[in-house]
């Protein structure tokens, strides 16, 4: 997985 | 973005710290806070699956215990709850809801309950405070903690889409739309109050939303 494609903001 | 955390998790607190300390919940809308339980409770289904960071799993458990615990107060307890202007708060929040869940379900990156849910949680945050909008309208003389509280919650947004145009220009791929839009419409919706709340506070008075 990609970085962007993780939901890494609240 | 960590400025954009920080005002949302002050948010909470100077509202906690005014029902704490007035043990009043006058001018505070219980729908809106129902709204952002549903909102952080669908949106970070994730807590325990998926792990970005120690930083990001506190946040996510704070944001829950929080909105449960000012809900509790409003609803439970035996001062604060007396306080509460039930007959003030009547924004129909189905009209939020519903809309919210039928275009998660339509307009969606994945079609599966998780994603379903993560994107209802982001277009209801997106409305979430408009009951709270409507009392403050409705209350003469709004006092300062609950307007500071509403302050601080808009700019969390605002200081968020900094942080996407940040993260659009320096890391590439990096697109979400759904969120974008939706931050966009979040903060949009506070303009009319920021207008005002930043016109009372240098007239150093306090804020009154014309009706």
């Amino acid at each position: 997985l990609k970085r962007h494609q993780v939901k890494d903001e609240l | 973005r960590e400025a954009g955390d920080m005002t949302h998790l002050f948010s909470i607190i100077v509202l906690l710290l005014k029902i704490n300390a007035t043990k009043s919940c006058s001018g505070v809308s219980l729908k809106t806070q129902e709204l952002y339980l549903l909102v952080f409770v669908t949106r970070y289904l994730d807590l325990f699956q998926s792990y970005i960071s120690l930083y990001n799993s506190c946040m996510k458990f704070i944001f829950i215990v929080s909105s449960g615990c000012i809900i509790g107060y409003m609803r439970k307890h035996k001062v604060v709850s007396q306080t509460y202007d039930a007959e003030q708060d009547t924004f129909r929040v189905a009209f939020l809801v519903w809309p919210s869940f039928l275009l998660a379900a339509v307009i969606n990156q994945k079609l599966s309950v998780m994603e379903i849910l993560w994107t209802f949680s982001i277009y209801l945050e997106s409305v979430a405070i408009l009951p709270q909008l409507v009392l403050l309208q409705r209350t003469k003389n709004v006092d300062n903690l609950t307007s500071n509280y509403v302050f601080l919650l808009g700019s969390y947004r605002g200081l968020y889409l900094l942080n996407w145009i940040y993260r659009c220009l320096t890391e590439e791929g990096y697109r979400q739309w759904i969120v974008w839009i939706s931050g966009l419409l979040q903060t949009a919706i506070y303009c009319d109050f920021f207008y005002y709340y930043l016109k009372s506070w240098r007239k150093n008075e306090r804020l009154s939303l014309p009706s």
